[in-house]
């Protein structure tokens, strides 16, 4: 069956937010943590410091603003922690 | 700054173009990097002498994927670059993605603005939030010709190496925030329903349906007009804005996101006298289809209709127009006229001739 284009546009969302949160807000890439998964989760923490740094609103969640922010060319060095 | 605070022990240090991208001239690629240079070496005691075989404190080259420094690029677009804070061995190196659509202006990435950027990283600064800051890190152009490192940076490098030698210290442009009571515009006009608040190479966009404003730079519209826009109108009949940037007496039509062809004109072909040389703002009635241009303390009007001044002006601004002397910015909405002089604005009636209101200049972004 064809893959439904909203499903896959979803699964590349989050993705996205995987991705460079990982790149840049330190998210541990074995934490694999799920937006949708209740209970504490890290990577919202770590999207909410993302929104507050760049001026967005602090939700957590990847919304329109923020996935349009995380599209955008940039700088590989990281915001938070130590490069190396 | 970056954690740890590191920072170079001496001043004169050396750099090496380890090699080039085949996406520029190797001159171009050496002139940008220079630019980059400067920008630090000019507000600080900072010196940069470069090498060619040896090993430099600062090592610039260009790289593909995997580079085997743990930290890969990823092809075209996304990451751009990145640079290592001070210290021995990678060090203080700038790394660029050599996929990348390299440029000297403003097509693809300017070299000279992401070359600038990573070597604050390899200083010693971290990323701002400032959204004006060239540390910020998200990439946004500006012609290298009229680039000025803002505020931001030069405090925050200065923090580290301290100030310049020279007698003058270098100051910068701040990044306009819209609850700023001192703020004051350069120019204001309406586009399709929404107000456009020009300031430096700043745009500050405000939707009636929308609490909030939006800070872009004017670039990300229109690259060629990057800064520096002193008068705009709407001409809602027949959807176009125009546009005029200060000293160059010349003034542009943009139609949606694209500047007509054939633009700039000089502002002599709307029937200004060549003694003037900018205009200080402007507003256009939509319906008697007149046009006013504000210069220095007397305004112009145009018709829009027979493309030509009307006769009897220039007259004086304080003769028709209340108490008001000068122009920083004006516009017209649901049938008042602002007119904007410093932190200060006008709301004019012009059925009655009269002001009938002031406010701060802010008062349009719900502070």
């Amino acid at each position: 069956f064809p893959v439904d284009p909203e499903k896959e546009d979803e699964g590349k969302n989050i993705d996205l937010v995987e991705t460079y949160l990982q790149n840049f807000y330190n998210l541990e890439k074995d934490h694999r943590p799920h937006l949708r998964k209740g209970g504490k989760n890290h990577l919202a923490e770590k999207l909410k410091e993302m929104q507050e740094f760049f001026g967005l609103q602090v939700t957590g969640k990847p919304d329109h603003d923020t996935l349009e922010m995380m599209n955008k060319p940039r700088c590989g060095v990281p915001d938070v922690e130590q490069y190396v | 700054f970056t954690t740890g605070n590191p920072k170079w022990k001496k001043n004169n240090l050396t750099y090496r173009i380890v090699n080039y991208t085949r996406k520029m001239r190797q001159t171009d690629v050496d002139a940008a990097i220079q630019k980059a240079l400067n920008v630090w070496s000019s507000v600080t005691p900072l010196t940069f002498q470069k090498t060619k075989d040896k090993i430099a404190d600062i090592m610039i080259s260009f790289e593909y994927r995997d580079h085997k420094d743990n930290s890969p690029f990823d092809g075209p677009d996304g990451q751009l670059a990145h640079a290592f804070q001070p210290g021995e061995g990678l060090g203080g190196d700038v790394h660029l993605d050599d996929e990348e659509a390299w440029t000297k202006d403003g097509r693809g990435y300017n070299l000279f603005i992401v070359v600038a950027h990573e070597l604050g990283h390899s200083l010693g600064l971290s990323h701002s939030n400032d959204p004006g800051a060239l540390m910020y890190p998200n990439y946004a152009y500006t012609d290298p010709k009229e680039f000025r490192l803002p505020q931001d940076d030069i405090d925050g490098i200065q923090a580290i190496y301290g100030q310049s030698n020279d007698a003058v210290q270098p100051t910068g442009p701040t990044t306009p925030q819209a609850c700023d009571p001192n703020l004051t515009f350069d120019a204001i006009t309406t586009l399709r329903g929404e107000m456009m608040f020009f300031k430096g190479r700043y745009m500050l966009r405000k939707h009636p349906e929308r609490s909030e404003t939006e800070l872009n730079f004017i670039s990300l519209f229109w690259p060629n007009l990057p800064s520096g826009i002193q008068a705009a109108y709407e001409n809602i009949e027949r959807d176009e804005i125009l546009l005029f940037k200060g000293n160059e007496d010349k003034y542009w039509v943009v139609r949606g996101y694209d500047i007509a062809y054939g633009y700039p004109k000089p502002i002599y072909r709307l029937g200004f006298p060549k003694t003037v040389k900018r205009v200080n703002a402007a507003y256009s009635d939509e319906t008697t289809g007149k046009t006013y241009f504000f210069v220095a303390d007397r305004y112009w009007r145009y018709d829009e209709n027979k493309k030509s001044m009307d006769h009897g002006y220039p007259r004086k601004i304080i003769q028709d127009f209340g108490k008001i002397g000068r122009v920083d910015a004006v516009f017209q909405k649901d049938g008042y006229v602002y007119f904007f002089h410093g932190t200060t604005q006008f709301q004019f009636d012009p059925r009655a001739k009269r002001i009938v209101n002031q406010m701060k200049s802010i008062s349009w972004f719900n502070c």
